[in-house]
This record gives C-alpha cells, structure tokens and sequence, in this order.
C-alpha cells in the first residue's frame, strides 16, 4: 500500500494537472508541477515512482500519460457508486452537488435516512429508508459512503455500514469512528478546520 | 510557531477530553488519551510539550488544566467573529449550523455573496452584499472567513478578504489559493477525499 499521506499528495498532482487543459498536451517537468502542487521537486518525483516508469531525466513527465496513471493508481479511471447516509442539512447540500462529484469520477448512486423526507425537487438522487440499504449495496457493489448523521449516531450507522461490506467513509459526524483494520476512514471536522486556523491568528 | 500538523493533533486531543465529560474531573494517563486520539504516546507527551508544563511523570494529566492549556494555545478560550462568503448550497448548510459552531467557538457572525438571496427562514446569520463586506470586518475586527464560492471566482473573493486584513481562510473552493506569507489557508477538498478513499477500496 502507498503511505495515506502520499495518496493525498498524488491527488493533489493530479488537480494540478488540470492546470495544463482539459486536453493535456505535452510535458510538464518536475520543477514546474511541484511549484502548482506547493511541494519541493524531490518530494514529487518520490510520489510519482509509486505510479511506475513515467519520466525520464531532464526530459519532464508527459502530461497525458501522467494523468492516465495516476487515475488508475488511485482506482478513479471508472466511476464509483457511493452511498450517502444522513440527508439532513449537509447531506442535502452533497447531494446538490451531483454535477461536480460526477465529474471527479463519483456518483452518489442512492441516500439513505432514518426519517427519509420528501425530496426537493431540485435532488435527482433518490432518497431511501435505511431498510433498502443492504439490499442497493448489494445488487450495486457498492464498497463506499459518506456519513452526515449527528455525532450521537454515527458509530451506530457505520456498523450497519459495515456489515453490508463498506470499505471506506467518508466522515463529518464529529466524532471518532471505532472501525476493523482493512477499512478506511477520512475524517473531515470543520471545527477542528476552524480552530486549527484560529492558531495561526493569534 | 507550532507546526501545522501538530497543531491539527492538539485540536484532536481538545476533542478526546470530551470522552471525560463536560466537567472533565479527575486526571488522564498519557496512554490512555493517545489511544483515544490514535497516535503513540511519546507523540502525544511531544506534542503537550507545546502547551507549557502540564503533566507530572506517573500522575497523568489533569483533565481540567489540560483543557485550558489546550484551548489558550488553540486561541479558542474566546468566541472567534468568522465570515462566510458564497451563500449558495454548501455555504446555506454550514449557516444552519451555526449552534455547532458555537459550541466549538465559532460564531459566523456574517455571510456576504455577489447575489445575496433572500434568507431563507432558518438562517439567523444576516446575509449581506460584498460591498458591505469592508466595514464589516472593519467593525468586528473579524480575522478569519470561510470561503465557498466557484472555483472561477475563489482567488478573486480571496484577493478581497486579503485587502481588508483577514489571514486565514477555510477554503471549499477546488483550486489552489494564491496568498502571501503569513496567511493561514486550510483547503477542504470533498474529491480529493473521496478520491483518497478510492485507492484504499480497489
Ligand atoms: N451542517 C453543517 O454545516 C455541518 C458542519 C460541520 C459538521 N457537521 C456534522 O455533519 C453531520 C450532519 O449534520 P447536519 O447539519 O446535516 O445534521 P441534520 O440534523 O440536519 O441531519 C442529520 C440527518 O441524519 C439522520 N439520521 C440520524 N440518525 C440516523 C441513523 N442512525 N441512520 C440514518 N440516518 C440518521 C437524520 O434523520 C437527519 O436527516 C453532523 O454530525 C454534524 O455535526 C455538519
Ligand atoms: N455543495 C457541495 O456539497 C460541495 C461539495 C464539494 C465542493 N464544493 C465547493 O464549494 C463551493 C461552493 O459550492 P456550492 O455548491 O455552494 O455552489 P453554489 O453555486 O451553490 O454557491 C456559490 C455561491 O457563491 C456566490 N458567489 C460567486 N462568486 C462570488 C464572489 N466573487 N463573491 C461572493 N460570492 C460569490 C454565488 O452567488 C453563489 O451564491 C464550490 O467551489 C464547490 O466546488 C461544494
């Protein structure tokens, strides 16, 4: 497995890539994508030796090629379906945002709620009691989820996330999710977000 | 200056001293707070290091100084004025949360956008427009913003919070922020976590 810490960063390349257009042409070498990306050019080509032989010496990375095997190094090159759990405040606004998760490979396939409420009209995803979802996960092969539920139910929805074989979450309940080696979770808590900026402003 | 991961694990430590109640007595081993927080404790006992001399060998911290010590060094022991830009989907979500940030202490005490919509009734935050943006952080001495407009306009609202003195900047937009020494950005990229989770599942 590549360190979590270098996946981020290998992402992030990946973004920066889209600096040079959609239609990526030619060769962008190390200096210049580090300096996009906010890292030092060592730090970069030790990353990108996890994606294989790609540049060579002096001659820079080929834009294309770089782009092709970093989607299949991080599993982006088909699209993912991804559950949705919570649709309250900040699940529906995830849920709006449809368009731009689809054009980063991933499609939030179905949501599912406790007290599922009539869809606004301006969500296409449907809106599912969480009775349906063992049965969606399965017959989509569904292996992730993001979870907006409150803090006091999170650890309870995650395990019944987990028992239908989820693999990865994607976590806003601010709370720390207790889960089984082999699955993978990413936390994001605006508030230590907030509070780790407050530090720098003192 | 603490460095910035060290920083995000003393905020993480803040929130593992709520598992000791909201009164938090009593003390708490090393051992015992590093496994909450999931890191090793000589990580841990390192990293309290920051915060002055708090913990006596064998005895474990006191709950209740380890808290203040945190939340003096994290600049958090005051309510911190914060203004939201970008009112649409994401930016209307973390509105209607303003009681959780509260708690945390943060109050968005203002939200501005190029078109300022009418509120919707839940909303408590005033929402303004930009040209009132100046005198308003002028009057509150507002330091710190969230930012949760379009990528195409996210340097350009930047640039604006810059003039008028904030420096750091919760940023959702998906681009990189162009911004001199000594302003704090922290990106929240939703595709990028997915896209970090995805690796982890193939
Ligand atoms: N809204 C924000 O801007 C914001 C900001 C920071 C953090 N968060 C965190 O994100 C999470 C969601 O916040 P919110 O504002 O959307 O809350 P919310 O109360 O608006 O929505 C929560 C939803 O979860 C559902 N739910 C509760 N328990 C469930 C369960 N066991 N299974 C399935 N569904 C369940 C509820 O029916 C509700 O629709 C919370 O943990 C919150 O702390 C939200
Ligand atoms: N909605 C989500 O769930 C989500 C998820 C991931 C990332 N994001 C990112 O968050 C940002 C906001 O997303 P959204 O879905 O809320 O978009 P949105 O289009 O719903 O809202 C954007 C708001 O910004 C305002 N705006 C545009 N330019 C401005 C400027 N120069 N100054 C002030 N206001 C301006 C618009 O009037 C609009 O109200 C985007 O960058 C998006 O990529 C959103």
């Amino acid at each position: 497995f590549i360190p979590r810490k270098t996946v981020y960063r290998l992402s992030l390349y990946n973004r920066c890539l889209e600096h040079f257009g959609q239609n990526g042409s030619g060769t962008v070498s190390s200096e210049t994508l580090a300096k996009i990306a906010g890292v030092k050019p060592t730090q970069l080509r030790k990353d990108l030796g996890y994606c294989g032989q790609i540049g060579k010496r002096g001659l820079g990375y080929d834009v294309a090629l770089l782009r092709q095997r970093l989607a299949e190094t991080l599993g982006t090159s088909r699209l993912q379906p991804v559950v949705l759990i919570g649709t309250g405040n900040l699940g529906s606004a995830l849920l709006r945002y449809q368009e731009g998760f689809a054009k980063e490979g991933f499609e939030i396939a179905a949501a599912f709620d406790a007290l599922p409420q009539k869809r606004s009209p301006d969500i296409s995803v449907p809106i599912l009691a969480m009775t349906e979802l063992a049965g969606f996960i399965a017959a989509r092969g569904v292996k992730m989820a993001i979870l907006c539920v409150p803090g006091t139910s999170a650890q309870e929805a995650c395990n019944v996330l987990l028992q239908n074989g989820i693999q990865a979450i994607l976590n806003f309940a601010p709370v720390i999710l207790q889960t089984p080696a082999g699955v993978a979770v990413n936390n994001v808590n605006l508030a230590i977000e907030l509070e780790n900026l407050s530090y720098f402003i003192q």
